[in-house]
């Protein structure tokens, strides 16, 4: 049925070719990235039907952050939500130093062992970084009420970790990684300056992905 | 779902990081709607490294820093999450809803919230429809809004197109306007469009009161299609 319609959106993985004329004046052609990030975009294939582009997402400093996260309010909160909170509240909101995060498949309502899932993921880039405490932010998004490929994405983060690099091609492969129904990536940047500091240019960089399921009420 | 990650190379004291994220998210990602349903998985992160060098921004909110870089913050994470909207699965318009001269913000923001998650609005504005009562509705049966804030004879909506030309009066102090329907619909072409509504500042009457802003998009036939196989 869905074949038979020139305007559907399959929820599909998103490739260069897909992206609609209309929407790619809001790619960036180029950026301005913070000192001390580097990230990656690296294929997995959480979805059986991904078989080349880019389905997880690392984005890692050289050195400690201070972080702050806000999550979903939804009762039933996924278990990247939970294992991020749990991070987050145990390092007081320091020495964070990664965020990973996996389209395709949500981890959401998927019991204990979607827990150990999101555990292990942040555990396996914590260990990639040579850090023995919680140090990395999880983040899913797919589909509700089925179990990640484990395997597959723990396999596959080393080769994340080694790709880290801090170009705009990067960035923009580390946004695109994070897409469902996107029908683009989402990501932009900029440079300001503190009153204190008035010689030294800071820089801030964000990727975001949504299109459905989108009205946020994050606390 | 809704995913963030924003990096700054700027010094932050960790007890600043929250209330800097929070102050933004409420006036970017928690202001957006597509469709009107919440995620389980929903996270914005905000990371610092420090590495650029200076003194860390002191989490004071009335430290110089702290209120340019709430400032940046907020402005950035606006922009990026307009982004979501423009892709909102099936849209074909990016709305602003301004509800302005309202005694109370959280009773704006409710209202706001509520004509952005109307499906009757959001398929008129598919359709190009200038449905300013669909958008009166919507105003009149918000939960949880102040008494007082919203009054009827107090209470205006217009269309503000992109292109700075004339607001197009729709309802002015309850009473309908004699609406251009030719001009309304070529306002309405535009894949931009701002929905403004004055409060009036309801049952006292006092101007320049509090002010809430919501972003979101139409609904149309696409939305259906992608969403009645997506599992599968």
């Amino acid at each position: 049925i869905a074949t038979s319609r020139n305007q559907v959106r399959f929820y599909n993985v998103l490739h260069d070719t897909s992206i609609p004329d209309a929407k790619r004046k809001h790619i960036p052609s180029d950026g301005t990235y913070p000192k001390g990030f580097r990230v990656s975009g690296t294929h997995v294939g959480v979805k059986a039907s991904n078989t080349k582009f880019p389905d997880l997402a690392l984005i890692s400093s050289d050195e400690p952050c201070n972080a702050a996260a806000v999550f979903t309010t939804n009762k039933f909160q996924a278990a990247p939500v939970q294992v991020s909170k749990a991070t987050l509240n145990s390092r007081q909101g320091k020495g964070v130093q990664s965020v990973v995060i996996n389209s395709g498949c949500a981890n959401a309502v998927t019991g204990k062992g979607g827990l150990e899932d999101a555990q292990s993921m942040g555990a396996t880039v914590d260990k990639c970084a040579g850090l023995s405490e919680p140090s990395t932010i999880v983040m899913s998004t797919g589909v509700i009420g089925q179990r990640l490929p484990i395997a597959k994405i723990l396999d596959k983060i080393p080769t994340a970790h080694s790709n880290l690099a801090s170009t705009h091609n990067a960035w923009l492969a580390t946004a695109r990684s994070i897409c469902t129904t996107d029908t683009f990536p989402k990501l932009i940047s900029q440079t300001f300056t503190l009153p204190s500091s008035p010689g030294i240019t800071y820089s801030v960089a964000g990727m975001t992905k949504g299109a459905g399921m989108i009205h946020p009420n994050m606390a | 779902t809704l995913l963030g990650v924003v990096c700054t190379d700027a010094p932050i004291d960790a007890a600043a990081m929250k209330g800097l994220l929070l102050h933004a998210v409420s006036r970017s990602f928690n202001s957006i709607s597509v469709d009107g349903d919440t995620s389980t998985n929903d996270t914005i992160a905000l990371l610092a490294n420090g590495t650029a060098g200076g003194s860390a921004v002191p989490a004071s909110p009335s430290s110089p820093d702290y209120i340019a870089l709430q400032e940046v913050l907020t402005s950035f994470t606006q922009s990026l999450s307009q982004l979501v909207v423009r892709d909102g699965e099936g849209a074909t318009k990016f709305v602003t809803v301004r509800v302005q001269n309202s005694p109370c913000y959280d009773s704006a923001r409710r209202i706001a919230s509520t004509i952005a998650r109307s499906p009757l609005v959001k398929t008129a504005l598919y359709g190009r429809d200038a449905n300013w009562g669909r958008i009166l509705c919507a105003i009149g049966y918000t939960e949880g809004v102040t008494d007082g804030v919203v009054v009827p004879e107090r209470t205006s909506v217009s269309f503000k197109p992109v292109d700075g030309s004339p607001i197009l009066k729709l309802l002015v102090n309850g009473e309908p306007e004699t609406v251009d329907e030719q001009r309304a619909s070529a306002i309405l072409q535009n894949e931009d469009l701002e929905i403004v509504v004055d409060l009036g500042g309801g049952a006292k009457g006092e101007v320049g009161g509090e002010e809430a802003v919501y972003w979101f998009c139409d609904f149309s036939h696409e939305y259906v299609t992608i969403n009645g196989d997506y599992r599968t």
